[in-house]
């Protein structure tokens, strides 16, 4: 097995919160503007190339 | 590669060599500035099929678990790093959780919804299926509509006509797409290159939907890749919906060679499957 190929098998992460302000914990983590999501993925190494949101959540493909 | 912010949920999943637990202090942070306050974290993995190619803290499961412990706060104090071995020493399924007081999972009969996540894992994928994630020279097209051809010609569309898809074709191949249906997403990334194909598949639900709804979905994941071997992890607080997953796919020819399950104080309970082709 060549030891240069991509590595497919995934890291996953979950994280769970709780606020006690009712108007942050409607859209709580959403409120985070994209300039901090980025910074966040800049720590990964990666960045958006795609994305999609509804009234419940917000999902990005990432690349690395 | 995927990210899902919910309000007080988020999940981030990625592959290659990127550093992802480098994610939670910063998010950690990030939350905190919004009045937010983290109360559990689930950490999982399968196996490196590079194991030398990961940069630290990604070097060992050992050294993951170390760099989680020492970023969560201590109020995550109910903690737990387990890896479930199977048959075959290229699969085994790492797990770290950690919650803090109000998140430790009692399973109460009458509790309104019992969520489940399942985690697939596929390699050796179908030769011929897998060409189909390889972009063609030239083809005018940019990864957003590329994406959408592939999942159009793969068929990855019928998994949940319901969602709506984010789809994204990588060059010269490779293949991600999030679908999103309401309150749930799924989520497939696929490594088509010979030698070392990779697929995964990923989605959420609830052991009250329709039990065939899991049926349906696990065979359309094995139609369009074709595996020889693959993992099914299921993280569930019951154990409503694990037993449904060997009944769904032995019938694709793929045969259970392994199940282990584990409890997690905020997770529930963790089950790993694996399944290779069956031989004639």
């Amino acid at each position: 097995m060549a030891e240069s190929g991509f590595e497919g098998f995934e890291k996953r992460l979950e994280l769970h919160f709780f606020g006690d302000d009712p108007v942050i914990h409607d859209m709580g983590l959403r409120l985070l503007d994209f300039d901090s999501l980025q910074e966040v993925l800049d720590a990964v190494q990666c960045t958006v190339v795609s994305a999609v949101g509804n009234q419940y959540f917000d999902a990005y493909v990432l690349s690395e | 590669s995927s990210l899902f912010v919910y309000p007080t949920k988020i999940i981030i999943k990625t592959c290659g060599t990127t550093q992802l637990l480098k994610s939670v202090r910063p998010l950690i942070n990030y939350a905190h500035d919004l009045g937010l306050t983290i109360c559990s974290c689930r950490y999982t993995r399968g196996n490196f099929i590079f194991p030398k190619s990961q940069p630290f803290p990604h070097t060992s499961f050992k050294e993951e678990v170390i760099y989680l412990e020492d970023k969560l706060p201590i109020t995550l104090c109910y903690r737990k790093a387990t890896v479930m071995p199977s048959k075959m020493t290229s699969h085994a399924w790492h797990v770290f959780t950690a919650c803090d007081q109000t998140q430790v999972v009692t399973p109460l009969p009458n509790m309104p919804d019992i969520a489940f996540t399942m985690e697939i894992c596929m390699t050796d994928l179908d030769r011929v299926l897998a060409r189909k994630f390889f972009r063609r020279p030239n083809d005018g097209k940019n990864g957003d509509t590329a994406g959408k051809e592939m999942t159009d010609l793969t068929g990855i569309g019928d998994i949940n006509p319901g969602a709506i898809i984010c789809d994204f074709a990588f060059d010269p191949c490779g293949y991600s797409m999030n679908g999103i249906d309401g309150d749930r997403y799924s989520t497939i990334h696929v490594t088509p290159e010979d030698g070392y194909s990779y697929a995964s598949y990923e989605c959420v639900g609830s052991v009250y939907d329709d039990q065939d709804d899991v049926v349906q979905m696990l065979k359309k994941v094995v139609q369009v890749f074709r595996p020889a071997t693959m993992s099914v992890s299921t993280t569930c607080a019951s154990h409503e919906v694990w037993t449904r997953v060997a009944h769904a796919i032995e019938p694709l020819g793929l045969k259970c060679r392994s199940c282990i399950m584990d409890e997690f104080p905020s997770a529930g309970t963790v089950v790993f499957q694996t399944f290779t082709v069956a031989r004639r």
